[in-house]
């Protein structure tokens, strides 16, 4: 099984 | 006082037509620049970033930045009116809360307006690193397009593996498995139709099928895609929109746990 990653911890917030 | 005028409608109607599936509300921005817009998809595993510059349109005023929150589903539903070769001008009075779209046949014998409420929309701006990518993919649009939705009949996720032989793009469900190996190709007649890898550096990384069937549906933008892969990173889907900057579709990997 693979874990879907967010997009959100590869790209800085702000 | 904001006022775009896009000779070649026809671009925005297909922007909204690419995006709209993935996301519901966004801000379109605006500047001196162009017109943009940066959103993520509801589960927050995809991100597109859209910029229209604005040298592209016929005339451009934006006299402050502004950001301007909207439906994308009900301004999709607002562009399908216009036709094809129609003219399309954005207004939107200072601290108005709707926007007006003005669609002008080419021959000026018809003009209509549409007036769209605008829509607080608190979303997250991400800022996007400057990455190295491994291997950078450019293809036909058409040709990716049609890899994506045959594997997506097969299974739900796709590995994209480049090598310096080529890339294939794999994938396995119930009834079996598929692979599609392409290989660089610049013999051709035309050079939207070749294949090309530039710095093929190995790089192996599982997607999703549902978010990158999704992202075709920009491939009436752009003859080509470019496609970069990194160890790791999310890929960026680019589909160029022609003269006036781009349409990229950025997605987060899968890792095996």
């Amino acid at each position: 099984p693979c874990l879907q990653r967010k997009i959100a911890e590869y790209f800085i917030s702000g | 006082m904001l006022e775009l005028r896009l000779v070649q409608g026809s671009l925005l109607k297909k922007v909204l037509e690419s995006i709209k599936d993935l996301v519901n509300d966004a801000n379109f921005d605006c500047s001196a620049t162009g017109f943009s817009l940066q959103a993520m998809d509801s589960s927050h595993v995809a991100l597109v970033a859209l910029l229209l510059r604005s040298e592209g349109f016929e005339h451009y005023r934006c006299d402050r930045n502004i950001s301007m929150g909207m439906n994308l589903g009900n301004m999709a539903k607002m562009l399908k009116c216009a036709g094809n070769d129609d003219i399309i001008t954005l207004k939107a009075d200072d601290g108005s809360d709707t926007v007006t779209f003005m669609f002008e046949s080419p021959t000026q014998d018809k003009i209509a307006d549409f007036e769209m409420r605008l829509m607080d929309i608190d979303s997250e701006h991400l800022g996007i690193p400057e990455a190295e990518y491994h291997a950078i993919l450019i293809m036909p649009s058409a040709e990716f397009a049609r890899i994506c939705k045959d594997l997506s009949s097969i299974g739900d996720t796709v590995v994209i593996s480049v090598t310096k032989e080529g890339v294939k793009f794999s994938t396995r469900g119930d009834i079996g498995t598929a692979n599609v190996v392409c290989r660089q190709n610049t013999t051709v007649d035309k050079p939207e139709e070749a294949t090309v890898i530039e710095m093929p550096e190995p790089v192996s990384l599982t997607f999703a099928l549902r978010y990158l069937n999704s992202f075709t549906k920009a491939t009436p933008l752009s003859n080509t895609v470019t496609i970069s892969l990194s160890s790791e990173i999310p890929v960026v889907v680019e589909y160029k929109i022609a003269e006036m900057g781009y349409i990229r579709f950025y997605l987060a990997p899968k890792i095996e746990e």
